[in-house]
This record gives C-alpha cells, sequence and structure tokens, in this order.
C-alpha cells in the first residue's frame, strides 16, 4: 500500500457539498460513491441527483434521516438510474419522488458489498485503494464544533449516526489520519474535509463500512 | 430578525458551544490535534444538531473477510 492516498488526486470526486438543513448524509454519501465509481469506470465525472434517492428511496425517511445500505439495496433491486443532479436538482427537503424512463439516461448501480472493517484498517486501506472511495457511517456527535486537525478523541465507535465518504489516508506524519469528505459545507473543518487517526476505531469510521462496485 | 427570546435562547447554545469547545480542546494535544470552537453550528443545542444533522441509521454487516466476491 503506498505510504499516503487521496482520491482528490485523481478526478473522481465533486467538490464539497452542503446538505443545508436536511437529513440527507445517507443519500450523499452513496450517490457520491457512485459517481467516483463511476468516473473510475472511465466515465467524465458527473454529479447524479442526490434528491433522487432523497425521494425515491422508499424505505429511507427523506430529510428524517436513512440508511446507506437501504438505498443502495433499493438502486440494486430496482435498477433505477440515477440521473444527473441538473435534471433532479437538490431542494434539501422530501419532495415527491420524480419516474423516468428506462431509456432516459442516467447510472444504474451493478453491485455492491457492505462490510465491517473494525480491526482491519490495512484491509479498508487496500479497499479504498483498490475499490475507490468508501461511503462509511461514523459517530460524528463531537463533530459539531470541529475546526480542523486531526480528530483523535471525542467520538465513539459504538453510536454512527453519520454517512460520509472516506477518500484517502496519510501515514507519513506522526499522526496516521483517514481523510473524509463531509456534506456540511466548506466553512466546516479542512474546507470541508475532516481528518481521523488512523487506529482504535476512532468514531466508528470502519463499523460498518460499504464499497461499491459498478 | 430573531425575537428575543429565540436571541436568548440562541445566545445560551452559543455559550455551550464556547464551554464544550474549551472542554475538547483541554485533553493532551498532540501535533496536529483537532481543534475545536465557533463555527456554523455554534448557535444550535446538541440536541438541534443531532436532529438535523446525524440522521444516518447504522445498520449491521458482516465482518471483512478478504474473500473476493465472484461475478
Amino acid at each position: 500500500l503506498p505510504a499516503k492516498f487521496d482520491w482528490r488526486d485523481e478526478g473522481v470526486l465533486a467538490p464539497v457539498q452542503n446538505q443545508q438543513a436536511c437529513g440527507s448524509c445517507w443519500a450523499f454519501s452513496v450517490v457520491e460513491a457512485i459517481q467516483a465509481a463511476h468516473a473510475r469506470a472511465g466515465s467524465p465525472l458527473e454529479q447524479l441527483s442526490v434528491q433522487q434517492v432523497l425521494d425515491c428511496s422508499f424505505r429511507n425517511q427523506g430529510c428524517s434521516g436513512g440508511s446507506t445500505v437501504w438505498a443502495l439495496s433499493w438502486l440494486n433491486q430496482t435498477r433505477v438510474k440515477l440521473v444527473p443532479q441538473s435534471e433532479y436538482p437538490y431542494k434539501a427537503k422530501t419532495g415527491i419522488c420524480h419516474f423516468f424512463s428506462q431509456s432516459h439516461g442516467g447510472v444504474a448501480l451493478k453491485d455492491f458489498a457492505a462490510h465491517d472493517f473494525s480491526g482491519q484498517e490495512e484491509a479498508m486501506m487496500g479497499q479504498l485503494v483498490s475499490c475507490g472511495p468508501l461511503a462509511v457511517t461514523v459517530d460524528a456527535i463531537s463533530w459539531q464544533d470541529y475546526l480542523g486537525g486531526i480528530i483523535q478523541h471525542h467520538c465513539s465507535s459504538q453510536h454512527a449516526n453519520h454517512a460520509i465518504l472516506l477518500i484517502g489516508y496519510d501515514t507519513t506524519g506522526d499522526i496516521p489520519y483517514w481523510i473524509l469528505q463531509n456534506t456540511w459545507g466548506t466553512k466546516w473543518g479542512n474546507e470541508g474535509y475532516a481528518y481521523v487517526k488512523i487506529g482504535g476505531n476512532i468514531c466508528g469510521k470502519y463499523d460498518p463500512c460499504w464499497f461499491i462496485y459498478m | 430578525e430573531l425575537n428575543t427570546e429565540e436571541f436568548n435562547r440562541r445566545h445560551l447554545y452559543f455559550q455551550d458551544a464556547i464551554k464544550r469547545a474549551a472542554y475538547l480542546n483541554s485533553f493532551p494535544a498532540a501535533p496536529h490535534s483537532a481543534k475545536y470552537g465557533i463555527n456554523q453550528f455554534s448557535d444550535l443545542s446538541l440536541n438541534e444538531f443531532r436532529d438535523l444533522y446525524l440522521r444516518a441509521s447504522a445498520d449491521k454487516a458482516p465482518p471483512y473477510s478478504g474473500e473476493k466476491r465472484e461475478g
């Protein structure tokens, strides 16, 4: 494994988004992972519709919350194509599901896998490098006050409550850390990103973790 | 544009955020350690923050085995 790796250097990530006052992190996490997988497969990077997942993933509750694995299962079972963000823009509130015909252009999920990586950091690094950015859930309760730097304390590994995208890691310094892309805008954290110490399952970052195949 | 009652409530939450940040910053810090302080969420109560932004379910998944999937 390389000592450091960052998917931002590979041109497969859209800029940091802002979910605004809507509990849509689960939808952003899934859509951003699919966008990255699609770009890695050779297509131009295209922002896909988070609002489509928010409105149409029926087992979830839109802005009131949801599950990344349910959203992925829904995409996998229905073969719904995610349309471009420009065609189904984000409104930060739950709306009525808009349907598109199968002939309409879009990106469909081929398969996905969900894993618990507790205690297997190197394996997770390997998956990150070989499979692309990973949709993960974390305990983000202390992130309300976060300004930047490497998070080393103040979050449990037991209460995952926020979905984000794991995009890289850096083990070259004194404190090895993961790089996470959040959806709270660029004014939060390190211009929208959080760094979390590698080791000890801080923030429950790999408990569990999903990665996506296209 | 806030009325007095709402302003006072937000002010209290803001003061709570300052206390929380002081606590979080009080732990022995290694170089490049996280810093906590005032940001766009500082006038929200803990419950408001949780209700608005921490809405992902924690699902169970099988431990990673390292085996390659077929197909």
